[in-house]
């Protein structure tokens, strides 16, 4: 296993009127100099302690890093592929000693679970599905969930892990007869799943039992809209969306997320905020992530803007850094740092307070 | 945004739509 250099840089400087900051304390530096694709963080056992790891993905190449004293990180498993490349990292919360990743070029082809030997000596990779996969997101409880086929023949499945990362059980749920574009968890309720359709629709399934409860069909102006959180307060269910296809408009400015309310009940809808770029700045939502109430997402300008979801603002802005524009950003799932990456595969953790 | 505006609102809109959706 060999220690890999990392560094901590200065702090970059930040605009004064954005009430958040954020504290560069840790440097990735990736040696094998293919592009970069992804990052997560996951807990793992090492020596008998549950370590809070940090997995990197390159196109063929994903590696785990543990954390060393003062903010370094050491390497200590790759799994490499050789024929398919990586397109992203599906963290599973609840589970530990496993990352699930999603291969393909354009569209994912398989879906593979990475573990290592019980020994810990040797890594180990599991195929959990392949075909023709649109959507797939990691579930509480040790579970996953994927979308594959289109229309007619669409099979939306659930996966549960076994304790020891192997593959327990599989189960259907009733498709909607539309393309599903994204998946959501509805905080505090295990049993409920959302989707986004690439009609413009979300649709509500009972996990327990399989069934579509609802298709709703939510306001067309922002089309491709892609759910990131959901909570039902009060009988309503609050939803957070981005909107990579969103237009400027001249008095709001670029909105990048959005909160809408939706009525189960009777399928109504409309929105209670819009989550826009501060005047000056330019870009669309080019990939994003949303924790508890913290929404960020990288932009095509290739810069990082983060909006606090109860203050309704942005309250961090992150410009490239070493000239290189950001291609992804993540919430750590293991503590509250933000992770952010460039294509050449150097990954910064952020301290956001 | 006015509540009103989305209609009867039930606090057990998940448990309703399961049995519903059983039916």
């Amino acid at each position: 296993h060999s220690a890999e250099q990392t560094e901590i840089a200065e702090v970059p400087a930040w605009d004064s009127l954005n009430p958040g900051t954020l504290q560069l304390v840790s440097k990735l530096k990736n040696p094998s100099g293919s592009c970069s694709v992804d990052v997560s963080a996951t807990w793992w056992e090492i020596a008998g302690f549950k370590e809070p790891c940090i997995v990197t993905a390159c196109e063929y190449v994903v590696s785990l890093w543990k954390p060393l004293d003062a903010w370094q990180w050491e390497k200590i498993y790759s799994w490499h592929f050789t024929e398919v490349p990586v397109l992203q990292i599906v963290a599973v919360p609840d589970i530990s000693n496993l990352v699930c990743v999603a291969l393909g070029n354009l569209e994912i082809r398989e879906i593979r679970a990475l573990l290592c030997s019980p020994d810990g000596k040797s890594e180990k990779q599991v195929l959990l599905s392949s075909g023709n996969i649109k959507a797939v997101l990691g579930l509480a409880q040790r579970r996953l969930v994927s979308s594959s086929g289109t229309l007619c023949d669409q099979q939306v499945e659930i996966t549960t892990f076994a304790e020891d990362g192997g593959s327990k059980e599989k189960q259907l749920l009733m498709p909607p007869e539309e393309t599903i574009l994204t998946f959501a968890e509805v905080q505090g309720m295990q049993e409920a799943l959302l989707g986004t359709t690439i009609m413009n629709n979300i649709v509500i399934w009972n996990l327990k039992t399989g069934q579509l409860l609802k298709k709703i069909h939510i306001d067309d102006s922002y089309q491709a809209s892609v759910c990131h959180k959901a909570y039902s307060e009060m009988g309503l269910l609050f939803v957070v969306l981005s909107h990579p296809c969103a237009k400027e408009n001249e008095l709001l400015g670029s909105p990048v997320f959005q909160l809408i309310v939706i009525n189960p009940k009777t399928t109504l809808s409309m929105g209670v905020m819009l989550y826009c770029l501060p005047h000056g700045q330019a870009g669309r939502f080019l990939e994003g992530d949303v924790k508890d109430h913290f929404a960020a997402a990288v932009l095509t300008s290739g810069t990082i803007a983060i909006w606090d979801l109860l203050l309704g603002h942005c309250t961090a802005l992150l410009p490239p850094v070493s000239g290189q524009n950001w291609s992804f950003v993540k919430w750590s799932g293991t503590d509250s740092h933000l992770l952010a990456g460039q294509k050449d595969g150097n990954i910064f953790v952020y301290r956001y307070t | 945004c006015n509540k009103a505006d989305l209609g009867p609102i039930s606090l057990n809109w998940f448990e309703e739509l399961s049995s519903e959706a059983s039916l």
